[in-house]
């Protein structure tokens, strides 16, 4: 109860760039998983190699991140994801 | 406290694009009234934008990573886990469970039954004149029908003279009339298919929103820093007729501004329909005297992208689409119980309301998650919450993976 209040969403992905399938991926085709960590002040995303046969994801196969900060940023715009030390976030999603 | 009925709606990539949600365009009169006499919470977000996944998340309130539902061609009981989803936890505690229109995705999602008879008490009931939702039924400039996008119908002219939303509102109320006079609770689901795609609407609705009164998007374009995975291309919006007309490049666009102005239009004045569905049934729970013993919780599946990034569609993880209204009535909680026999949802009708009336300082800002609905629904109506599920819970046949979020109603926020 007195932790951060928290919210997850996540997406799947065929492929690291835009494609005919990538907006609704069969199971066979997900390669990639977006997870987001949403709080009042950001919104975190890790882009993660998926593997649609055993349902896993691996945590050090990062294919991309976004970090906005959405009290300069509400409409999540800017990424700054490259500007931040990811070590902390990185913990907390996982 | 004794058990309450509940009434679930849940409405079809509707974002947070509501006057109780703070947008100043859209007329979403009964809704915002609904959000008057409930508790709203304004920072609420699916688990996955997209409508079977997240549908069946909301439902058996497990996360896709539960569920293993990322597409639509699953059934999770098979597929990952015997799950027991919030209405047949209801069932089995002696409610007559009812569904009308979307509420489970159709299809293999939900074993081509809306999981009847797991869910439900009687089979689900579905508007027939959803066969010709995604058909040629827009007349063009040219005069003859397309599959268009932007499809607002004279409706006496369509099949039946009526549309989906229409015919699922009119079971609904029918299904109330039933229970009226029954001593036995109710759960009932009505799912509404607007604002989704295509835009088949009643034509008057456009008058709503003048063009000359839309705007485009703050955000028009996609950001230059954006990774491109975490980009979508919005090709159901690409295969529509009038949009294939504009020669659109793949995958980044854009459209051309003033069609983008139609699509925000069209988009509000979708909305402005679904309110209306959602104000006839809700006057219709009043004046059968319901309004005093039901739970009414209003959500959607996800948001949508109304041009900001350069998206046209759900499937990101941008706030825009996963976003969503979610507000619970509680009589006697969040209202005042209408004792005097006064109206507590009248319908109110957008083409005569001339000003805004969303008045309500019960909300909560704090984030919540569509997993959290199931928890917090069963422990409103008078039932047990479901227990919460241990870090791996594929063999867990009833538990959540959300929060019981009723015990902050009438507390003040933390944080």
């Amino acid at each position: 109860e007195n932790g951060e209040a928290v919210s997850f969403s996540q997406y799947p992905r065929p492929a690291n760039t835009p494609q005919e399938n990538s907006d609704l991926p069969d199971l066979k085709d997900i390669k990639i998983m977006g997870y987001s960590l949403r709080t009042w002040d950001y919104r975190y995303t890790l882009w993660l190699g998926f593997n649609p046969n055993t349902f896993q994801v691996n945590v050090s196969d990062v294919h991309a991140g976004e970090l906005y900060m959405l009290a300069s940023d509400p409409g999540q715009d800017n990424n700054v994801y490259s500007d931040f030390d990811h070590s902390v976030m990185m913990t907390k999603m996982t | 406290r004794g058990r309450r009925n509940v009434l679930f709606i849940i409405a079809d990539d509707l974002r947070t694009s509501l006057g109780c949600y703070g947008d100043s365009l859209v007329k979403s009169p009964n809704i915002d009234q609904l959000a008057s006499k409930s508790q709203v919470f304004l920072n609420a977000y699916a688990q996955q934008s997209v409508c079977a996944p997240s549908r069946t998340s909301i439902l058996t309130s497990r996360r896709p990573d539960t569920t293993r539902l990322y597409d639509f061609k699953s059934y999770w009981r098979v597929h990952s886990g015997n799950y027991t989803t919030m209405p047949q936890y209801f069932k089995s505690k002696g409610y007559l469970t009812l569904s009308v229109g979307k509420v489970f995705h159709p299809g293999i999602a939900s074993n081509h039954t809306d999981d009847y008879p797991y869910s439900w008490s009687i089979p689900a009931y579905h508007p027939a004149s959803f066969t010709y939702e995604k058909k040629k039924m827009c007349k063009g400039e040219d005069g003859k029908l397309h599959a268009n996008l932007l499809c607002a119908v004279n409706v006496t002219q369509q099949p039946g003279g009526t549309l989906p939303d229409m015919e699922s509102t009119d079971e609904a109320v029918r299904l109330l009339k039933s229970r009226a006079s029954d001593d036995n609770p109710f759960f009932l689901a009505v799912g509404f298919h607007k604002p989704h795609i295509p835009f088949r609407i009643p034509q008057e609705y456009l008058s709503l929103y003048p063009i000359e009164e839309i705007t485009l998007a703050p955000d028009p374009d996609v950001p230059k820093l954006l990774p491109p995975v975490a980009y979508n291309p919005w090709t159901d919006v690409r295969r529509r007729d009038d949009v294939q007309k504009l020669n659109i490049s793949f995958p980044y666009g854009p459209i051309p501004k003033d069609f983008q102005l139609r699509i925000r239009q069209h988009y509000y004045a979708a909305v402005s329909y679904m309110d209306a569905q959602v104000g006839r049934l809700l006057s219709a729970l009043d004046e059968l005297r319901l309004s005093n013993s039901t739970v009414v919780v209003f959500t959607s599946d996800h948001g949508w992208s109304l041009g900001e990034h350069g998206e046209w569609a759900k499937y990101s993880n941008f706030d825009v689409a996963t976003q969503v209204p979610l507000m619970f009535y509680v009589p006697g909680v969040t209202s005042h119980r209408n004792w005097r026999g006064e109206s507590t949802f009248p319908y109110i009708d957008a083409f005569n309301q001339s000003q805004h009336s969303f008045n309500n300082d019960k909300v909560i800002k704090n984030m919540v998650e569509l997993v959290d609905v199931f928890p917090t629904v069963s422990y409103l109506a008078g039932l047990r919450a479901p227990k919460r599920c241990p870090d791996v819970s594929f063999q867990e046949e009833l538990c959540t993976e959300g929060a019981n979020r009723a015990h902050i109603f009438r507390r003040p926020e933390r944080g």
